[in-house]
């Protein structure tokens, strides 16, 4: 059986918001390591990975694999029956029809629980390759989401430069074209302003910035963002969560004939 | 014009 005590709803319930318009119907696969969920967009243009660790639970029990299918509507529903700094915990039994959440406020004695049905989902499960990545940058959440904002009033596409001058977001769009260039930026007092900039060579790569706004909704995760790029292959975006969790999207680049 | 290719292209599947 699976028993998952979260000490804040909070975090689920900003990771389900973050993706729900992504994946709507999608397996989370519990086991002793954590619950995990892989889910690409119906246009397999995008990919969604999540890991919230074992560590990240308090307790933490399950004894065999267990796959939890969920609609991700359903599970949104359920979670704005719970208080932000609600105490939750999923449970459900090995063979489940149902899984279980139970919300308790630390400050009443309030406990509510729901179930959700669970559905059967054929989820194919794909390999990521592990990258050495040409370039990873690493900035305020906060920034790269206004970045994509900003750009998508112009255009439909991004492209990433990033070479020893910094890195460079740039849209050319019916009306006109922007650009933003930012620099490596260390800011003692405030680190999660910090921008760093690790390159072992130049990457240049286009993407549409209708995924990379979708992926900001992320941003209330986590202070800071990571960007993997490298020629040709997929971006990496990474939210890292506390105890080594994490809410990663992956999505393929452009590519011009 | 710009192409937009698929996932599937890049990871395999398991």
């Amino acid at each position: 059986m699976l028993e998952a005590r979260l000490e804040q709803a909070n975090l689920l319930k900003k990771v389900v918001d973050a993706i729900k318009d992504l994946v709507q119907d999608c397996n989370f696969d519990c086991n002793d390591s954590g619950i995990a969920l892989q889910a690409m967009d119906n246009s397999h243009v995008a990919l969604v990975s999540m890991m919230l660790k074992s560590e990240s639970f308090s307790p933490f029990r399950c004894d065999r694999n267990i796959a939890l299918g969920i609609n991700l509507g359903s599970l949104t529903k359920v979670l704005r029956c719970a208080q932000n700094e609600d105490i939750l915990t999923l449970k459900a039994e090995d063979a489940p029809d149902v899984v279980n959440l139970v919300f308790e406020s630390a400050e009443t004695d309030r406990i509510s629980e729901y179930d959700i049905k669970l559905m059967d989902i054929d989820q194919e499960h794909l390999g990521i390759p592990e990258t050495e990545y040409a370039a990873t940058i690493t900035m305020p959440s906060a920034e790269f989401q206004r970045i994509c904002r900003d750009l998508s009033a112009l255009s439909e596409s991004v492209s990433i430069e990033c070479s020893k001058e910094g890195v460079k977001f740039n849209c050319q769009g019916d009306i006109g074209s922007g650009s933003i260039h930012l620099r490596s930026h260390t800011n003692v007092d405030k680190p999660e302003l910090n921008v760093e900039i690790d390159l072992t060579e130049p990457v240049s790569l286009t993407f549409s910035l209708k995924y990379l706004v979708n992926f900001c909704k992320a941003s209330g995760l986590s202070n800071q963002v990571k960007l993997c790029l490298s020629n040709e292959v997929p971006l990496l975006v990474e939210y890292a969560l506390s105890n080594n969790s994490y809410l990663r999207f992956y999505l393929a680049p452009k590519i011009g004939d | 014009p710009i192409h937009q290719p698929t996932l599937d292209t890049y990871f395999c599947s398991r």
